[in-house]
């Protein structure tokens, strides 16, 4: 037996508006440790960890393990029902193939989970959300990749399209700076790396979930985006980098 | 030009 409710409809809307244009069908894997997603989008480049800890609901109850197949467009539509401040509650009985109030369908999605190992990063940025989703936005108007490259100084956004080039430098802030403003690194070593806009910008799609985004990168190594959201966990992407030919 | 690898490739199966 799985019963959840939320009090605040809000975050799941949040949470299912970041990442339906990303992954399309995918497993809730509950258990009484919370509630766990992770998928690759279809292109298998880029894949995203969701957590959501039994504490950020009302109400958690889990009796077994249970894993639900849902295609995430159709439960965002069916959140839509809700408005942010409701209390949304998901029940699923074991045998069911359905979550009631809504009934919705549930799929049988046979989805290969991947061991992420708890590697160290040769760099750590932490930014305000809201500029790096501006970054990326504003790049993905020039060209289609961009090159990260961090330094102790700063992180530097570059990317060359065919009529022009566009090169945004991120100081580090010095550490009175304001939470909301801060921008802070941990560098083993300067690292950069060449990633796709199109999935970046499809990351930033979690923004209104967290103040400050944290970009953790290593070379040749996939880079990982994470969204903390302040009880419920977080949301984890990840972006293979582009390597030469 | 550049070659996209798939995440596969990093990540083992479970």
């Amino acid at each position: 037996m799985l019963e959840l409710r939320l009090t605040r409809a809000g975050l799941l809307k949040k949470v299912l508006e970041s990442i339906r244009d990303l992954v399309t069908d995918a497993n809730f894997d509950c258990a009484a440790t919370g509630c766990s997603l992770q998928a690759m989008d279809s292109s298998r480049v880029a894949m995203l960890s969701l957590l959501l800890r039994p504490d950020g609901f009302e109400h958690y109850r889990c009796d077994r393990n249970i894993s639900m197949g849902m295609n995430l467009a159709n439960m965002a539509r069916m959140l839509r029902c809700a408005s942010d401040d409701d209390t949304v509650t998901i029940n699923a009985d074991d045998a069911q193939d359905k979550i009631s109030d809504y009934e919705m369908k549930l799929m049988h999605i046979t989805s290969e989970n991947l061991e992420i190992p708890e590697a160290g990063y040769e760099a750590i940025v932490k930014m305000p959300a809201s500029l790096f989703a501006r970054i990326c936005k504003d790049l993905g108007t020039i060209g289609d990749t961009v090159m990260i490259s961090v330094t102790k100084e700063g992180i530097q956004f570059f990317t060359r399209g065919d009529i022009r080039t566009a090169n945004i430098f991120c100081r580090k802030t010095t550490p009175v700076a304001k939470e909301k403003e801060a921008i802070s690194i941990e560098m083993e070593k300067p690292v950069s790396l060449t990633l796709a806009l199109r999935y970046l910008i499809s990351f930033t799609k979690a923004t209104p979930l967290a103040k400050q985004v944290t970009i953790s990168m290593s070379y040749g190594r996939p880079i990982v985006v994470e969204y903390k959201m302040e009880i419920m966990d977080h949301i984890r992407f990840y972006l293979v980098p582009k390597v030469e030919e | 030009g550049s070659k996209q690898p798939m995440i596969t490739s990093f990540f083992g199966k479970v």
